[in-house]
Protein backbone atom coordinates (compact mmCIF):
# COMPACT_ATOMS: atom_id res chain seq x y z
CA UNK A 1 0.00 0.00 0.00
CA UNK A 2 2.89 2.51 0.77
CA UNK A 3 4.44 1.65 -2.51
CA UNK A 4 1.37 2.44 -4.15
CA UNK A 5 -0.39 5.47 -2.35
CA UNK A 6 -1.87 7.04 -5.44
CA UNK A 7 -3.59 3.76 -6.52
CA UNK A 8 -4.91 3.53 -2.65
CA UNK A 9 -5.99 6.96 -2.49
CA UNK A 10 -7.75 7.09 -5.43
CA UNK A 11 -9.78 3.39 -4.91
CA UNK A 12 -10.86 5.21 -1.20
CA UNK A 13 -11.68 8.70 -2.58
CA UNK A 14 -15.67 8.52 -2.37
CA UNK A 15 -15.98 10.05 -5.82
CA UNK A 16 -16.38 7.77 -8.37
CA UNK A 17 -14.42 8.86 -11.30
CA UNK A 18 -12.10 11.44 -10.55
CA UNK A 19 -8.63 12.06 -9.47
CA UNK B 1 -42.05 -26.36 -18.22
CA UNK B 2 -41.94 -24.32 -20.81
CA UNK B 3 -43.46 -21.54 -19.81
CA UNK B 4 -40.94 -21.62 -16.95
CA UNK B 5 -37.96 -21.81 -19.31
CA UNK B 6 -39.22 -19.08 -21.13
CA UNK B 7 -39.25 -17.49 -17.66
CA UNK B 8 -36.16 -18.12 -16.54
CA UNK B 9 -35.03 -16.83 -20.24
CA UNK B 10 -36.57 -13.48 -19.80
CA UNK B 11 -34.59 -13.24 -16.30
CA UNK B 12 -31.71 -13.58 -17.30
CA UNK B 13 -32.14 -11.18 -20.18
CA UNK B 14 -33.18 -8.32 -17.39
CA UNK B 15 -30.38 -9.45 -15.12
CA UNK B 16 -27.60 -9.26 -18.68
CA UNK B 17 -29.33 -5.71 -19.72
CA UNK B 18 -28.69 -4.29 -16.50
CA UNK B 19 -24.99 -5.45 -16.41
CA UNK B 20 -24.45 -4.46 -19.71
CA UNK B 21 -26.21 -1.22 -19.38
CA UNK B 22 -24.63 -0.26 -16.36
CA UNK B 23 -20.96 -0.88 -17.43
CA UNK B 24 -22.00 1.09 -20.53
CA UNK B 25 -23.20 4.15 -18.55
CA UNK B 26 -19.55 3.62 -16.15
CA UNK B 27 -17.89 3.99 -19.69
CA UNK B 28 -15.32 6.74 -19.30
CA UNK B 29 -15.29 10.00 -21.27
CA UNK B 30 -13.44 10.42 -24.32
CA UNK B 31 -9.43 11.08 -23.84
CA UNK B 32 -7.10 14.07 -25.86
CA UNK B 33 -3.94 14.00 -25.56
CA UNK B 34 -3.47 17.79 -25.90
CA UNK B 35 0.72 17.04 -26.56
CA UNK B 36 2.64 20.03 -26.30
CA UNK B 37 3.33 21.93 -29.26
CA UNK B 38 6.15 23.47 -28.02
CA UNK B 39 8.34 20.06 -27.91
CA UNK B 40 10.12 19.14 -31.07
CA UNK B 41 8.29 15.66 -32.98
CA UNK B 42 10.81 13.36 -32.13
CA UNK B 43 10.54 9.78 -29.99
CA UNK B 44 10.98 11.69 -26.88
CA UNK B 45 8.04 13.45 -27.49
CA UNK B 46 6.17 10.87 -28.95
CA UNK B 47 6.35 8.64 -25.71
CA UNK B 48 5.82 11.76 -23.44
CA UNK B 49 2.16 12.06 -24.63
CA UNK B 50 1.81 8.67 -24.60
CA UNK B 51 3.27 8.46 -20.96
CA UNK B 52 0.81 11.39 -20.09
CA UNK B 53 -2.23 10.26 -21.70
CA UNK B 54 -1.86 6.69 -19.88
CA UNK B 55 -1.72 8.24 -16.62
CA UNK B 56 -4.92 10.46 -17.47
CA UNK B 57 -6.77 7.49 -18.50
CA UNK B 58 -5.76 5.13 -15.70
CA UNK B 59 -7.13 7.68 -13.53
CA UNK B 60 -10.68 7.20 -15.43
CA UNK B 61 -10.22 3.48 -15.78
CA UNK B 62 -9.65 2.79 -11.70
CA UNK B 63 -13.14 5.45 -11.50
CA UNK B 64 -14.74 3.30 -13.85
CA UNK B 65 -13.67 0.34 -12.11
CA UNK B 66 -15.27 1.47 -8.70
CA UNK B 67 -18.58 1.54 -11.00
CA UNK B 68 -18.93 -2.45 -11.76
CA UNK B 69 -20.99 -3.54 -9.91
CA UNK B 70 -19.99 -5.60 -6.69
CA UNK B 71 -16.00 -3.80 -6.88
CA UNK B 72 -15.86 -1.88 -4.21
CA UNK B 73 -17.48 -4.76 -2.22
CA UNK B 74 -14.10 -6.47 -2.41
CA UNK B 75 -11.84 -5.40 0.46
CA UNK B 76 -9.28 -2.31 -1.02
CA UNK B 77 -6.14 -4.85 -1.19
CA UNK B 78 -8.10 -7.32 -3.32
CA UNK B 79 -9.09 -4.35 -5.78
CA UNK B 80 -5.67 -2.75 -5.65
CA UNK B 81 -4.39 -6.22 -6.83
CA UNK B 82 -6.74 -6.51 -9.78
CA UNK B 83 -6.02 -3.14 -11.35
CA UNK B 84 -2.62 -3.78 -10.80
CA UNK B 85 -2.53 -6.84 -12.57
CA UNK B 86 -5.13 -5.47 -15.65
CA UNK B 87 -4.51 -2.12 -15.54
CA UNK B 88 -2.58 -2.13 -19.07
CA UNK B 89 -4.92 -4.59 -20.64
CA UNK B 90 -7.71 -2.21 -20.18
CA UNK B 91 -5.46 0.47 -21.33
CA UNK B 92 -4.97 -1.72 -24.71
CA UNK B 93 -8.63 -2.81 -24.65
CA UNK B 94 -9.71 0.50 -25.11
CA UNK B 95 -7.02 1.65 -27.42
CA UNK B 96 -8.08 -1.54 -29.69
CA UNK B 97 -11.59 -0.13 -29.53
CA UNK B 98 -11.41 3.11 -30.33
CA UNK B 99 -9.22 1.75 -33.67
CA UNK B 100 -11.67 -0.38 -35.25
CA UNK B 101 -12.60 1.82 -37.69
CA UNK B 102 -9.33 3.40 -38.44
CA UNK B 103 -7.24 1.74 -41.01
CA UNK B 104 -3.67 -0.10 -39.58
CA UNK B 105 -3.84 3.01 -37.30
CA UNK B 106 -3.74 3.18 -33.52
CA UNK B 107 -5.98 5.74 -32.13
CA UNK B 108 -4.54 6.27 -28.56
CA UNK B 109 -6.66 9.46 -28.12
CA UNK B 110 -9.12 11.48 -30.39
CA UNK B 111 -6.78 14.00 -31.37
CA UNK B 112 -3.31 11.50 -31.41
CA UNK B 113 -3.78 8.62 -34.26
CA UNK B 114 -0.49 6.84 -34.86
CA UNK B 115 0.63 5.15 -37.96
CA UNK B 116 3.21 2.51 -38.55
CA UNK B 117 5.84 4.65 -39.79
CA UNK B 118 5.48 6.84 -36.30
CA UNK B 119 5.30 3.41 -34.19
CA UNK B 120 8.60 2.52 -36.27
CA UNK B 121 10.41 6.13 -35.28
CA UNK B 122 8.77 5.83 -31.41
CA UNK B 123 10.37 2.28 -31.17
CA UNK B 124 7.03 1.03 -30.69
CA UNK B 125 6.76 -0.98 -34.19
CA UNK B 126 6.38 -4.38 -32.94
CA UNK B 127 3.70 -3.33 -29.69
CA UNK B 128 1.83 -1.53 -33.25
CA UNK B 129 1.63 -4.31 -34.99
CA UNK B 130 0.51 -6.59 -32.28
CA UNK B 131 -2.12 -3.97 -31.08
CA UNK B 132 -3.60 -3.99 -34.72
CA UNK B 133 -3.48 -7.81 -34.38
CA UNK B 134 -6.13 -7.45 -31.91
CA UNK B 135 -8.25 -4.77 -34.17
CA UNK B 136 -8.35 -7.06 -36.87
CA UNK B 137 -9.39 -10.07 -35.21
CA UNK B 138 -11.92 -7.81 -33.21
CA UNK B 139 -13.31 -6.11 -36.68
CA UNK B 140 -13.71 -9.09 -37.96
CA UNK B 141 -16.27 -10.05 -35.41
CA UNK B 142 -18.02 -6.67 -35.70
CA UNK B 143 -17.36 -6.42 -31.96
CA UNK B 144 -19.97 -4.30 -30.76
CA UNK B 145 -20.03 -1.99 -27.82
CA UNK B 146 -21.69 -3.79 -25.33
CA UNK B 147 -19.31 -6.84 -25.94
CA UNK B 148 -16.47 -4.24 -25.73
CA UNK B 149 -17.43 -3.25 -21.95
CA UNK B 150 -18.19 -6.75 -20.63
CA UNK B 151 -14.68 -7.99 -22.00
CA UNK B 152 -13.00 -5.14 -20.31
CA UNK B 153 -14.70 -5.97 -16.87
CA UNK B 154 -13.77 -9.41 -18.04
CA UNK B 155 -9.96 -8.78 -17.83
CA UNK B 156 -10.20 -6.98 -14.79
CA UNK B 157 -11.76 -9.90 -12.63
CA UNK B 158 -9.89 -12.28 -14.50
CA UNK B 159 -6.20 -10.89 -13.90
CA UNK B 160 -4.73 -14.34 -12.06
CA UNK B 161 -3.39 -12.24 -9.50
CA UNK B 162 -1.27 -14.45 -7.51
CA UNK B 163 -2.11 -12.76 -3.88
CA UNK B 164 -6.02 -12.22 -4.11
CA UNK B 165 -7.10 -12.58 -0.50
CA UNK B 166 -11.19 -13.18 -0.96
CA UNK B 167 -11.16 -15.72 -4.06
CA UNK B 168 -14.75 -16.63 -4.10
CA UNK B 169 -15.70 -12.79 -3.74
CA UNK B 170 -13.29 -12.05 -7.19
CA UNK B 171 -15.03 -15.30 -8.58
CA UNK B 172 -18.29 -13.91 -7.91
CA UNK B 173 -17.76 -10.45 -9.72
CA UNK B 174 -16.34 -13.00 -13.12
CA UNK B 175 -18.86 -15.24 -13.00
CA UNK B 176 -21.56 -11.72 -12.85
CA UNK B 177 -19.88 -10.64 -15.78
CA UNK B 178 -18.78 -13.80 -17.67
CA UNK B 179 -22.71 -14.29 -17.42
CA UNK B 180 -24.13 -11.00 -18.89
CA UNK B 181 -21.43 -11.74 -22.04
CA UNK B 182 -23.39 -15.29 -22.33
CA UNK B 183 -27.04 -14.05 -21.96
CA UNK B 184 -25.93 -11.05 -24.32
CA UNK B 185 -24.75 -13.04 -26.86
CA UNK B 186 -27.65 -16.01 -26.68
CA UNK B 187 -30.25 -12.68 -27.20
CA UNK B 188 -28.54 -10.49 -29.53
CA UNK B 189 -25.76 -13.23 -31.57
CA UNK B 190 -28.57 -16.48 -31.00
CA UNK B 191 -27.21 -17.73 -34.48
CA UNK B 192 -23.60 -17.54 -32.96
CA UNK B 193 -23.79 -19.60 -29.99
CA UNK B 194 -20.04 -19.84 -29.95
CA UNK B 195 -19.32 -15.85 -30.25
CA UNK B 196 -19.10 -15.17 -25.97
CA UNK B 197 -16.13 -18.22 -26.25
CA UNK B 198 -14.79 -16.39 -29.22
CA UNK B 199 -14.44 -13.32 -27.67
CA UNK B 200 -13.17 -14.38 -24.52
CA UNK B 201 -10.29 -16.73 -26.32
CA UNK B 202 -9.20 -13.48 -27.34
CA UNK B 203 -8.00 -12.49 -24.12
CA UNK B 204 -4.76 -14.58 -24.16
CA UNK B 205 -3.61 -12.46 -26.93
CA UNK B 206 -4.53 -9.50 -25.40
CA UNK B 207 -2.37 -10.42 -22.23
CA UNK B 208 0.31 -11.28 -24.27
CA UNK B 209 0.33 -7.84 -25.42
CA UNK B 210 -0.08 -6.02 -22.42
CA UNK B 211 2.86 -7.98 -21.15
CA UNK B 212 5.11 -6.66 -24.36
CA UNK B 213 3.66 -3.30 -23.30
CA UNK B 214 4.75 -3.46 -19.89
CA UNK B 215 8.05 -4.22 -20.94
CA UNK B 216 8.80 -1.67 -23.34
CA UNK B 217 7.30 0.94 -21.22
CA UNK B 218 9.51 -0.49 -18.40
CA UNK B 219 12.83 0.03 -20.66
CA UNK B 220 11.74 3.56 -21.01
CA UNK B 221 11.52 3.98 -17.91
CA UNK B 222 14.77 2.81 -16.83
CA UNK B 223 16.27 5.10 -19.87
CA UNK B 224 15.01 7.83 -17.96
CA UNK B 225 14.31 10.50 -20.96
CA UNK B 226 10.67 10.55 -20.98
CA UNK B 227 8.89 12.53 -17.99
CA UNK B 228 6.48 9.63 -15.98
CA UNK B 229 3.46 10.96 -13.63
CA UNK B 230 3.55 9.26 -10.98
CA UNK B 231 0.40 6.79 -11.21
CA UNK B 232 1.78 5.21 -13.96
CA UNK B 233 5.02 4.18 -12.82
CA UNK B 234 2.94 2.72 -9.59
CA UNK B 235 1.26 0.66 -11.55
CA UNK B 236 4.51 -0.23 -13.85
CA UNK B 237 6.36 -1.28 -10.70
CA UNK B 238 3.54 -3.38 -10.00
CA UNK B 239 4.10 -5.27 -12.62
Amino acid sequence: TERHKILHRLLQDSSPADG
Amino acid sequence: LPQMHKRTRTESYIAENKVVSHLLGAEPEKVYAMHDPALPDDDIKALTTLCDLADRELVLNIGWAKHLPGFSSLSLPDQMRLLQSAWMEILILRVVFRSLDAQDCLVFAEDYVMDAEQAKQTGLLELHGAILQLVRKYRAMGLEREEFVTLKAIALTNSDSMHIEDIDAVQGLQDCVHEALQDYERSHHGNDPRRAGKLIMTLPLLRQISAKAVQYFCSVKQDGRVPMHKLFLELLEAN
